[in-house]
Protein backbone atom coordinates (compact mmCIF):
# COMPACT_ATOMS: atom_id res chain seq x y z
CA UNK A 1 0.00 0.00 0.00
CA UNK A 2 1.23 3.53 -0.81
CA UNK A 3 -0.23 7.11 0.70
CA UNK A 4 -1.98 8.93 -1.73
CA UNK A 5 0.03 11.58 -3.45
CA UNK A 6 -0.57 15.20 -3.65
CA UNK A 7 -3.10 15.03 -0.97
CA UNK A 8 -6.40 14.75 -3.22
CA UNK A 9 -8.98 15.02 -0.68
CA UNK A 10 -10.39 18.11 0.98
CA UNK B 1 -13.67 10.58 -6.82
CA UNK B 2 -15.80 8.08 -5.33
CA UNK B 3 -19.40 8.29 -3.92
CA UNK B 4 -18.81 8.28 -0.61
CA UNK B 5 -16.11 10.94 -0.12
CA UNK B 6 -18.60 12.71 -2.75
CA UNK B 7 -21.73 12.87 -0.21
CA UNK B 8 -19.01 13.58 2.46
CA UNK B 9 -18.07 16.59 0.48
CA UNK B 10 -21.72 17.52 -0.01
CA UNK B 11 -22.53 17.53 3.82
CA UNK B 12 -19.61 19.48 4.65
CA UNK B 13 -20.73 22.13 2.17
CA UNK B 14 -24.75 21.40 3.52
CA UNK B 15 -23.54 22.15 7.29
CA UNK B 16 -21.96 25.47 6.28
CA UNK B 17 -25.21 26.26 4.03
CA UNK B 18 -26.84 25.40 7.19
CA UNK B 19 -25.11 27.59 9.88
CA UNK B 20 -25.74 30.64 7.28
CA UNK B 21 -29.44 29.65 7.19
CA UNK B 22 -29.42 29.62 11.49
CA UNK B 23 -27.63 33.11 11.52
CA UNK B 24 -29.83 34.53 9.01
CA UNK B 25 -32.82 33.44 9.93
CA UNK B 26 -32.43 33.62 13.62
CA UNK B 27 -30.37 36.86 13.32
CA UNK B 28 -27.80 35.44 16.32
CA UNK B 29 -25.01 32.85 16.17
CA UNK B 30 -26.33 32.11 19.67
CA UNK B 31 -25.29 28.59 20.54
CA UNK B 32 -22.31 28.62 18.11
CA UNK B 33 -18.56 28.32 19.32
CA UNK B 34 -16.67 31.47 18.19
CA UNK B 35 -13.56 29.43 18.99
CA UNK B 36 -14.55 26.38 16.98
CA UNK B 37 -15.12 28.44 13.83
CA UNK B 38 -12.02 30.27 14.15
CA UNK B 39 -9.98 26.49 14.94
CA UNK B 40 -11.41 25.78 10.96
CA UNK B 41 -10.28 28.94 9.26
CA UNK B 42 -7.18 27.74 10.61
CA UNK B 43 -7.49 24.24 9.37
CA UNK B 44 -8.35 25.55 5.61
CA UNK B 45 -5.78 28.11 5.77
CA UNK B 46 -3.25 26.02 6.88
CA UNK B 47 -4.61 22.96 4.36
CA UNK B 48 -5.21 24.34 1.36
CA UNK B 49 -2.42 26.87 0.78
CA UNK B 50 -0.19 23.97 -0.77
CA UNK B 51 -1.65 25.30 -4.45
CA UNK B 52 -1.29 21.95 -5.75
CA UNK B 53 -3.92 21.70 -8.55
CA UNK B 54 -5.71 18.74 -8.16
CA UNK B 55 -9.01 19.65 -10.27
CA UNK B 56 -11.62 22.23 -10.59
CA UNK B 57 -13.96 20.50 -7.86
CA UNK B 58 -10.84 20.40 -5.18
CA UNK B 59 -9.74 24.16 -6.12
CA UNK B 60 -13.09 25.58 -6.37
CA UNK B 61 -14.02 23.65 -2.96
CA UNK B 62 -10.92 24.70 -1.35
CA UNK B 63 -11.56 28.13 -2.49
CA UNK B 64 -15.29 27.77 -0.98
CA UNK B 65 -14.24 26.43 2.65
CA UNK B 66 -11.54 29.47 2.74
CA UNK B 67 -13.99 31.73 1.99
CA UNK B 68 -16.66 30.76 4.19
CA UNK B 69 -15.54 30.11 7.20
CA UNK B 70 -13.85 33.88 7.17
CA UNK B 71 -17.27 34.93 6.60
CA UNK B 72 -18.80 33.35 9.16
CA UNK B 73 -15.88 34.75 11.59
CA UNK B 74 -17.25 37.79 10.40
CA UNK B 75 -20.80 37.45 11.06
CA UNK B 76 -20.16 36.34 14.58
CA UNK B 77 -17.26 39.46 15.40
CA UNK B 78 -18.99 41.86 13.71
CA UNK B 79 -22.83 41.71 12.03
CA UNK B 80 -23.76 39.51 14.90
CA UNK B 81 -21.38 40.66 17.57
CA UNK B 82 -23.96 41.37 20.63
CA UNK B 83 -25.45 37.91 19.63
CA UNK B 84 -22.58 35.91 20.84
CA UNK B 85 -21.93 35.13 24.74
CA UNK B 86 -18.09 34.36 25.03
CA UNK B 87 -18.37 33.43 29.04
CA UNK B 88 -20.01 30.23 27.49
CA UNK B 89 -17.11 29.42 24.83
CA UNK B 90 -14.27 28.74 27.66
CA UNK B 91 -12.72 26.02 26.12
CA UNK B 92 -9.08 26.60 26.28
CA UNK B 93 -8.02 26.24 22.75
CA UNK B 94 -4.04 26.26 23.18
CA UNK B 95 -4.66 22.72 24.68
CA UNK B 96 -5.69 21.80 21.05
CA UNK B 97 -3.10 23.91 18.87
CA UNK B 98 0.11 22.91 20.88
CA UNK B 99 -0.68 19.48 20.84
CA UNK B 100 -1.09 19.59 16.94
CA UNK B 101 1.89 21.51 16.32
CA UNK B 102 4.17 19.01 18.10
CA UNK B 103 2.14 15.92 16.23
CA UNK B 104 2.68 18.10 13.00
CA UNK B 105 5.99 18.10 13.24
CA UNK B 106 6.38 14.77 14.41
CA UNK B 107 4.31 12.81 12.32
CA UNK B 108 3.93 14.49 8.61
CA UNK B 109 5.18 12.44 5.15
CA UNK B 110 8.01 15.00 4.42
CA UNK B 111 9.59 17.43 6.47
CA UNK B 112 8.48 20.63 4.68
CA UNK B 113 6.66 23.74 5.61
CA UNK B 114 3.67 22.77 3.57
CA UNK B 115 3.39 18.82 4.62
CA UNK B 116 3.78 19.85 8.48
CA UNK B 117 1.67 22.20 7.74
CA UNK B 118 -0.88 19.56 5.92
CA UNK B 119 -0.81 17.29 9.12
CA UNK B 120 -1.17 20.25 11.59
CA UNK B 121 -4.13 20.77 9.55
CA UNK B 122 -5.68 17.25 9.78
CA UNK B 123 -4.54 17.00 13.25
CA UNK B 124 -6.11 20.04 14.02
CA UNK B 125 -9.58 19.45 12.40
CA UNK B 126 -10.06 15.98 14.55
CA UNK B 127 -10.56 18.43 17.32
CA UNK B 128 -11.65 21.38 16.45
CA UNK B 129 -15.60 20.67 17.22
CA UNK B 130 -14.20 20.24 20.93
CA UNK B 131 -15.33 23.80 21.79
CA UNK B 132 -18.41 23.66 20.14
CA UNK B 133 -19.27 20.15 21.95
CA UNK B 134 -17.92 21.84 25.00
CA UNK B 135 -20.31 24.74 24.75
CA UNK B 136 -23.28 22.14 24.16
CA UNK B 137 -22.19 20.45 27.02
CA UNK B 138 -22.07 23.34 29.32
CA UNK B 139 -25.64 24.61 28.06
CA UNK B 140 -27.07 21.12 27.90
CA UNK B 141 -29.69 22.27 24.69
CA UNK B 142 -28.94 23.13 21.34
CA UNK B 143 -31.59 25.00 18.61
CA UNK B 144 -32.79 22.15 16.60
CA UNK B 145 -30.94 23.76 13.37
CA UNK B 146 -27.99 24.07 15.06
CA UNK B 147 -27.99 20.16 15.96
CA UNK B 148 -28.90 19.48 11.96
CA UNK B 149 -25.64 21.28 11.21
CA UNK B 150 -23.17 19.50 13.49
CA UNK B 151 -24.93 16.50 12.13
CA UNK B 152 -24.03 17.54 8.95
CA UNK B 153 -20.13 18.19 10.08
CA UNK B 154 -19.98 14.83 11.58
CA UNK B 155 -21.51 12.95 8.36
CA UNK B 156 -18.59 14.44 6.56
CA UNK B 157 -16.27 12.73 8.11
CA UNK B 158 -17.96 9.97 8.83
CA UNK B 159 -18.66 9.38 5.07
CA UNK B 160 -14.87 9.73 4.75
CA UNK B 161 -13.95 6.39 5.93
CA UNK B 162 -16.05 4.20 3.67
CA UNK B 163 -14.04 6.35 1.07
CA UNK B 164 -10.80 5.32 2.49
CA UNK B 165 -11.85 1.89 3.05
CA UNK B 166 -13.21 1.36 -0.92
CA UNK B 167 -9.87 3.18 -1.47
CA UNK B 168 -7.69 0.72 -0.18
CA UNK B 169 -8.99 -1.57 -2.43
CA UNK B 170 -9.33 0.22 -5.90
CA UNK B 171 -6.52 1.76 -5.81
CA UNK B 172 -4.11 0.01 -3.08
CA UNK B 173 -3.83 4.06 -1.04
CA UNK B 174 -3.91 4.55 2.26
CA UNK B 175 -3.41 7.44 4.31
CA UNK B 176 -2.68 7.02 8.11
CA UNK B 177 -2.02 10.50 9.04
CA UNK B 178 -6.13 10.91 7.89
CA UNK B 179 -7.22 7.91 9.00
CA UNK B 180 -6.41 8.26 12.63
CA UNK B 181 -7.12 11.82 12.85
CA UNK B 182 -10.63 11.29 10.78
CA UNK B 183 -11.41 8.15 13.40
CA UNK B 184 -10.86 10.31 16.39
CA UNK B 185 -12.81 13.24 14.53
CA UNK B 186 -15.92 10.93 14.04
CA UNK B 187 -15.82 9.04 17.53
CA UNK B 188 -15.92 12.87 19.34
CA UNK B 189 -19.64 13.13 17.48
CA UNK B 190 -20.78 9.33 18.66
CA UNK B 191 -22.28 10.99 22.18
CA UNK B 192 -23.98 13.85 19.91
CA UNK B 193 -24.89 11.32 17.39
CA UNK B 194 -26.43 9.17 19.85
CA UNK B 195 -28.94 12.02 20.95
CA UNK B 196 -29.56 13.09 17.38
CA UNK B 197 -30.89 10.01 16.19
CA UNK B 198 -32.79 8.96 19.60
CA UNK B 199 -34.06 12.92 20.13
CA UNK B 200 -33.98 15.28 17.15
CA UNK B 201 -34.78 12.61 14.40
CA UNK B 202 -37.89 11.77 16.59
CA UNK B 203 -39.10 15.43 16.98
CA UNK B 204 -37.80 16.24 20.40
CA UNK B 205 -35.78 18.71 21.22
CA UNK B 206 -32.12 18.57 21.63
CA UNK B 207 -31.55 18.22 25.11
CA UNK B 208 -29.21 16.29 27.39
CA UNK B 209 -29.72 14.63 30.61
CA UNK B 210 -29.33 16.72 33.32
Amino acid sequence: TEVPVGHDEL
Amino acid sequence: MNLFRLFGDLSHLASIFILLHKIYTTRSCRGISFKTQALYVAVFVSRYIDFTYISVYNTLMKLFFIGSSCYILYLMRIKYRPTHDPSIDTFRVEYLVGPCVLLGLIFNYQFTVIEVLWSFSIFLESVAILPQLFMLQRTGEAETITTHYLAALGAYRALYIPNWIYRYFTEGTVDPIAVTAGLVQTGLYLDFFYVYFTKVMQGQKFELPA
